[in-house]
Formats: C-alpha cells, structure tokens, sequence
C-alpha cells in the first residue's frame, strides 16, 4: 500500500501549501 | 420584479470569536491544525460535514465512496463527489487504496 503513504505525503504538501497564508 | 437569487455562495461566513481553544496536540503542519467543525477554515457547512465524516473513519483504507453515500444521504453523489474533490485539492483529504477511498491528513 505504498499509493496510501504516497498520497498523504501528497495531500500533506498540498494542505501546508494552502495554508501559508 | 426580479428574481433574488440569493443562493449558494459558499455557504455562512460564521466568524465566532469564541474559543481560542487551541487543541494542537498533534499534527502541527503549519501551525493550523484541526478546526474540524468551525467554519473559521472556509469551508462551507456541507464540506465540513463531509470532512469530519472522514475524520471520523479510522480505516487504514480510510471511509468509502459509498459509505460517504449513505450517511449523507441528503447530499447527491454529484455534490458529494465535488466536495471530495475539493478536499483532496486542498489538501484536507486524500484517497486510499483508490479513487473511491479517502482518508482525512489530520486524523493522525
């Protein structure tokens, strides 16, 4: 399940990037 | 006469002042963690409903398409399907096994 782990490392960037504002 | 099509519109700016009850026990990304039922992280009512489903969920594969169905069952496939995108774009959610499957990023 390695698509798991990438897809939260994925979603992760994505919330810190949303989020430095 | 016309029509006051006053609807949509992301849905309730609430901004309450109330608790600055700061429940950063984990999961620091950013200083801006949880927020899980405030409107304060903008997103609409629906949004939050579905995200906090999500939270809610503590399979590995994370809560299906079909459950989200189900228990939102006021909601169309359509709406939630967009609501889902949506979260995954901002980050707040990502899919699982597949495309069907989302896990919440701050359920840690």
């Amino acid at each position: 399940l390695d698509r798991i782990s990438k897809n939260k490392k994925a979603a992760l960037e994505r919330l810190s990037a949303n989020q430095t504002v | 006469s016309k029509p006051q099509n006053m609807m949509g519109g992301g849905g309730g700016m609430n901004m309450m002042p109330t608790s600055h009850t700061s429940m950063s026990s984990m999961g620091s990304t950013g200083g801006y963690s949880g927020a899980s039922m405030m409107l304060v992280n903008g997103l609409s009512a629906n949004q939050n409903q579905v995200l906090s489903l999500i939270k809610s969920c503590h399979e590995p594969q994370g809560i299906s398409m079909h459950d989200l169905k189900q228990k939102l069952s006021s909601m169309s496939v359509t709406v939630i399907r967009q609501i889902v995108d949506f979260l995954s774009n901002e980050g707040h959610i990502f899919s699982t096994i597949d495309e069907d499957h989302f896990r919440s990023t701050d359920n840690e």
